[in-house]
């Protein structure tokens, strides 16, 4: 995760993603940004926080078969700078999406309780929790 | 050929680049009716 | 590229390497292309799951459902979504010795490469870029071919026992002999497999207490053998000297970790060329520290012995150290000598002590004498012993094959890392596709290469890691590098920055 141009492909993808939906006529402002907010977080913690083991043989006798993406990045280290950037992305959005839906309260609890399902997880005290 | 090895579409199965055109076609598609629109 | 100091540097000779950064653009697209496949890859795995697409997969059968699965689904969704789908690259069957030309067993697949039939033609004389033969000894013809007949016919080809039992012929004895003679050092010891020779003796030297520091791109016999050992392991960035002092100085200074006792032993392992890298050691500045902190020193050798030095002795007299200053020589006989097999050089005693204590000598079967003459007439013709020069000739052939090759392929644009003494010469692809698409249209032109991909390196840093050797002429590299040309202007791999622009 903390390799050449991750970072940037990540945020791309990201605003693809937005741009996808925008491009859907019936959709409105506000509900764009909504779905941008939730399906990032969902796949985001489905490819970081539920998937475990790696998707290849690691020639290291399993010992990360049991470990999510997320507990595996730098070998466990916490707060390095891939962990910060992972943590700080969603916030981004989230803080963008409550923007851009003018603090509607529907969204703001849809965008909220998703945010939180990525967020928690990443906190040091839940590595290892399930 | 540049576009299929960028994409990697080259190791996909022939069905498989029909799905991923048609959805790229489609989403292409509906950005430009979305812009018009909106314009 | 790093050019340390002529003057009073530790370096006899100019030490150029160079890894140049992945274009930004480039690295996005690799990325976009690996995310595609995973979604198409989940895609599949969904139709799979439905029984909506047939699955060629070993899977366990419906009444095994509740036992505890056997087949790791996740861990081989890379394998099944994305190199069955490029596979025909790899594990090409040759039908012929591996040498500057090889004939390959044409196959075709009508399942996107899940199952294989084989044509029945023989694609002849396809030049091989692929293979580990940096000397050219991998032939049925040559110097070799009259005294390995002679022994296959006298000892036969099994050994069927331990060196400790019944194992031990006078041509281990010869060949242990004049290996120490080759290396420059006291006495050496032969095993019968290059990966066991670093697996089973590793944990013979250290254990608990003591302390590994591991270059991160190591080959896996080391990892397994370090692992195996019990020791503690820290690994330093690769190549990087301030890493490994960093970690040198941190473990004098703290000890081990809790009780904080000094550490029993401290082992540095390092390898004389990184095969996936082409780079090599920077092993004067390995041997200061070592001696600066009272460390000991492992070297492995597999691809340097006999394809570096002006004598093929390898990265020690290439840099033109002392065989001494190293505590453990260890090396293969695999790439350079057209044989099989690892050794281990250093003091009588540690040697001794080896005989021993070492698993592969208790239990491994030994050397095959008909592989111990190869290695015995191999060894000979490379030290000019047999009266030829031809050993000469060849080592010369190699470098100047080297540096010709590394110098052309940069001068057409590509990106090519590690040193420019390194026969071994990783070309860039970065994106999944083109790693399949160049292996195939390669192919197409007659020439074999080997591509690795992800999770062999880096995810976008995928390769073609092209070997040279010295029974490659002139002309076939010229021809291996017009087609490399058009297969790089088809893909467009010309990714350099410091390409010349016409």
């Amino acid at each position: 995760m903390n390799s050449r141009g991750i970072w940037l492909a990540y945020s791309i993808s990201v605003a693809v993603l937005h741009i996808i939906l925008l491009s859907i006529p019936f959709f409105s402002v506000p509900v764009v940004w909504t779905l941008t907010n939730v399906i990032h977080n969902l796949a985001m913690y489905w490819l970081l926080h539920t998937v475990k083991g790696t998707p290849f043989e690691t020639p290291d006798q399993g010992k990360d078969r049991l470990l999510t993406h997320w507990e595996q990045i730098d070998y466990g280290t916490q707060w390095t700078s891939s962990r910060k950037f992972l943590s700080i992305s969603p916030i981004v959005l989230y803080i963008l999406t409550s923007f851009y839906t003018k603090y509607d309260p529907v969204h703001f609890v849809i965008n909220t309780t998703s945010l939180l399902s990525v967020l928690l997880p990443k906190l040091p005290l839940f590595h290892g929790v399930r | 050929y540049q576009y299929l090895l960028v994409t990697a579409l080259y190791m996909l199965e022939p069905w498989e680049r029909t799905v991923f055109n048609s959805m790229l076609v489609s989403i292409v598609g509906m950005a430009l009716y979305t812009g018009y629109v909106f314009m | 590229i790093h050019h340390i100091t002529q003057n009073g540097g530790l370096y006899k000779r100019p030490f150029n390497e160079a890894f140049e950064e992945t274009p930004m653009l480039v690295a996005v697209l690799t990325y976009v292309g690996y995310g595609i496949l995973t979604l198409f890859g989940y895609l599949r795995d969904f139709l799979r799951y439905w029984k909506i697409e047939k699955c060629h997969n070993a899977t366990e059968r419906e009444e095994q459902r509740d036992f505890v699965p056997l087949y790791q689904d996740f861990e081989n969704f890379y394998t099944r979504n994305l190199y069955m789908r490029i596979r025909d690259s790899w594990n090409r069957p040759i039908c012929s010795v591996p040498g500057g030309k090889v004939d390959l067993l044409e196959r075709v697949s009508h399942d996107y490469n899940w199952t294989f039939t084989y044509t029945g033609k023989v694609i002849k004389d396809i030049i091989n870029m692929g293979s580990y033969n940096y000397l050219g000894f991998a032939e049925n013809a040559g110097p070799s071919k009259i005294p390995v007949t002679k022994v296959l016919s006298q000892y036969g080809c099994g050994m069927c026992s331990t060196r400790q039992e019944m194992g031990n012929v006078d041509k281990h004895e010869e060949l242990e002999t004049l290996l120490a003679r080759y290396l420059g050092v006291e006495s050496a010891l032969a095993y019968g497999m290059g990966f066991a020779t670093n697996s089973m003796n590793i944990p013979a030297l250290v254990g608990k207490g003591c302390l590994i520091l591991s270059d991160e791109l190591n080959h896996a016999s080391l990892v397994l053998g370090a692992r195996l050992s019990g020791a503690t392991i820290r690994i330093f960035k690769h190549n990087n000297m301030q890493s490994l002092e960093k970690l040198l100085k941190d473990a004098i200074v703290y000890g081990q970790p809790r009780t904080h006792r000094p550490w029993k032993k401290i082992l540095i392992i390092v390898e004389g060329i990184y095969s996936m890298e082409g780079s090599i050691v920077r092993l004067p500045e390995v041997i200061a520290l070592k001696k600066k902190y009272k460390s000991y020193l492992y070297l492995d050798e597999a691809h340097s012995i006999g394809a570096l030095g002006p004598n093929g002795r390898g990265v020690v007299e290439y840099f033109g150290l002392d065989p001494e200053d190293v505590d453990i020589m260890m090396g293969t006989f695999t790439k350079s000598f057209g044989a099989a097999g690892g050794y281990i050089g250093g003091k009588k005693e540690l040697i001794d002590y080896l005989r021993v204590h070492s698993h592969s000598a208790v239990y491994a079967t030994s050397l095959s004498p008909p592989v111990v003459q190869q290695i015995i007439t191999t060894m000979k013709c490379i030290m000019g012993e047999d009266g030829t020069t031809l050993g000469k000739q060849r080592i010369q052939q190699l470098a100047e094959n080297t540096r010709y090759f590394r110098r052309r392929l940069k001068e057409l644009g590509f990106i090519i890392y590690g040193n420019e003494d390194s026969p071994v010469v990783p070309l860039m692809l970065y994106m999944p596709a083109k790693i399949g698409a160049f292996g195939r249209e390669m192919l197409k032109r007659h020439i074999g290469v080997v591509v690795v991909g992800f999770p062999a390196t880096p995810i976008i840093e995928s390769r073609a890691r092209i070997c040279l050797s010295a029974i490659h002429t002139k002309e076939i590299l010229d021809i291996a590098l017009k087609k490399i040309d058009e297969v790089g202007d088809l893909l467009m791999l010309k990714y350099s920055r410091h390409r010349q622009v016409p």
